[in-house]
This record gives C-alpha cells, structure tokens and sequence, in this order.
C-alpha cells in the first residue's frame, strides 16, 4: 500500500479534538496506478479536489471513473505542479495531491475564481 | 511565476507602504501574540527586501490594508476550511487583502519544542501567502515560496528567484537587492 513520506504517521490528532482529520485527501492512496477506464468507488472525491483547485468544470455529478475529462485534468496538474506529465495517477502525483496545501486555485487565470476579488 | 488574472497589484503612492493587522478575535492562543507579530514581521521583511514597498503593523483591524486571521470551518468569504492538514491556509489578491488561516491546524514557530506529526510551519506560510496578497499566484517551481504545497515539519521561508522575479515584475526592484546576494543564498541552500 502506498503511504507518501510526507503524509506516513498521521492518525492522530494531537492538538483540537473538535476538528476531525482531512480524511478525503488522506485517502487518496488507493487511487495509484489506477488508469482511464477503470471505475473506483471514491474517484469522485479526486475529482471534486481537482475541480476545487481550477482543474475540472464544476459539476454536480462526478462519477467514479477515470474518465477522459479526469486524464486531462491529472496531466493538467502535473504540469501546474512541475511534475512529469504522464496522465496517470503515479506516486509522485498522489503525494503532491495528499500534501497539505494553500486553498488558493492553482489555475490563476480562471475568470470565475471567488478568491480574485478586488475591492472597489 | 504566475499571477492573478488580470494581473492585480498595489497602487499606491511612492514610497509605497502598506499597512498590516491581526484580528482580536480570531487567533490562536497557544503561541504569544508577540512571536505572532515576530513571525509575521520577519515574513513581511523578506518580500520588502526585494521590492520597494515596505509594512507597518497598525492597531486598527478594520482600516488596515492587509488582515490576518485564524478561522475555523466555513468562515463567510465562500472558501471553508477543512480541519487538520488538507488546506493551510489561503489569501486574497490586491487589493483585497484578506490573509486567513486555519485555526484547526497545529501551527508553530519552534520544531524544537513541537514534537506533532502534523505542525506546520507558521513562518513559511505566512511567506507564502504574503505572496498572494502582493498579487503572485502559485509557482510550478517545487523549490519556490510560491509553489501551493507544504509538507508538515518542514520550512520553506527564503524566497528564490522564481518569487524574486514575478513580484519585482510587480513593483520594480528594492535599491538595496542585489542579484548576487540571493544567488549566494540560493547556492548556500542547496549545499554549494
């Protein structure tokens, strides 16, 4: 089973008891390796993370497949992320997606992005 | 480098200073105010080493140009925070402001006496968001301030020449920045 370095021991939670761990990411794992085509219950979770972060249209039914829109996306954020541009779910690109992050979208130049407000 | 859509930026009359303020009543109460301020203070000096533009830290919360805080779940601006790990952290771009944690994560600025798995490095995220609100998006480049990832217990708070570059695009270059000074650093960092 693959467990990245940067996520391995964290089970739990030693400072708020009221704030459960981010459990959807850390979950993320099972998905290596997993390529177009296949159905896992559960991709619809990554494919809400990349629809969270400017990669995917938002939507209100992702399916459980890794569909051709899904590949797109994955080669999309290995390329916003310096990563090698495979498509495929590989170790390197799930532990990039497990590692905590900035909630900002990586996509800066998607129109419709809450966070580019101005003040006027 | 990367910035926002439109390419958002301070304008401000020359010498441009902005102003800076915490929330009283959205912060964590497990480090000192004061090494708060500390943190910050450091974090703010390192982007106004490089470009002319300097901050001041002000009492008044509401009129500041820049607004730090510590919130829990969803917290009104539309981009809720999800507990331990996952989301850090997120800022708004120029002018807006707005520089927001999430309190639910175990935020520190001493490894030495924080033994938790999960802490996070309150200086380096700081930095990074400081980046956002100065009008830098995030960087592909892994080594880079602006890059949208960081693990637990590690510390990224030097800014290399990726972050140095897209924010003097911004707002020119500070008179006392020297290109060989960073470079060293940069070098000095990577083990030579």
């Amino acid at each position: 089973r693959f467990i990245p370095d940067s996520i391995t021991g964290i089970t739990t939670d030693t400072h708020n008891v009221t704030d459960a761990h981010n459990v959807t990411w850390h979950d993320f794992g099972r998905f290596l390796d997993v390529g177009r085509g296949s159905e896992v219950s559960g991709m619809s979770e990554l494919k809400k993370y990349l629809c969270r972060f400017g990669y995917l249209p938002s939507t209100n039914n992702f399916t459980d497949v890794f569909d051709k829109e899904l590949e797109s996306a994955v080669r999309a954020y290995q390329s916003s992320l310096g990563l090698s541009v495979t498509g495929k779910l590989d170790s390197d690109t799930i532990s990039t997606i497990m590692s905590p992050r900035c909630g900002l979208r990586d996509t800066a130049h998607n129109t419709t992005d809450k966070l580019h407000v101005t003040r006027h | 480098f990367a910035y926002f859509y439109g390419k958002p930026r301070w304008v401000k009359e020359s010498p441009m200073t902005l102003t800076y303020a915490f929330s009283a009543n959205n912060m964590i109460d497990y480090i000192s105010l004061e090494e708060i301020k500390r943190v910050f203070k450091h974090a703010f000096a390192r982007w106004a080493s490089v470009i002319p533009v300097s901050f001041m830290e002000v009492e008044y919360y509401q009129s500041a140009n820049i607004r730090i805080g510590w919130y829990h779940r969803d917290h009104g601006d539309g981009e809720p925070f999800d507990g331990v790990l996952g989301v850090l952290a997120h800022a708004f771009s120029p002018e807006n402001g707005r520089l927001h944690l999430d309190a639910a994560e175990t935020w520190s600025v001493d490894f030495e006496t924080v033994k938790s798995r999960e802490a996070v490095d309150l200086e380096s995220v700081a930095t990074h968001e400081i980046g956002h609100i100065l009008g830098l998006a995030h960087s592909s480049i892994k080594e880079a301030v602006m890059y949208p990832s960081l693990s637990p217990r590690s510390v990224k708070v030097d800014l290399k020449l990726d972050d140095v570059e897209g924010v003097q695009a911004l707002y020119g270059t500070n008179p006392n920045f020297t290109l060989s000074s960073l470079l060293e650093s940069e070098n000095s960092s990577n083990g030579g």
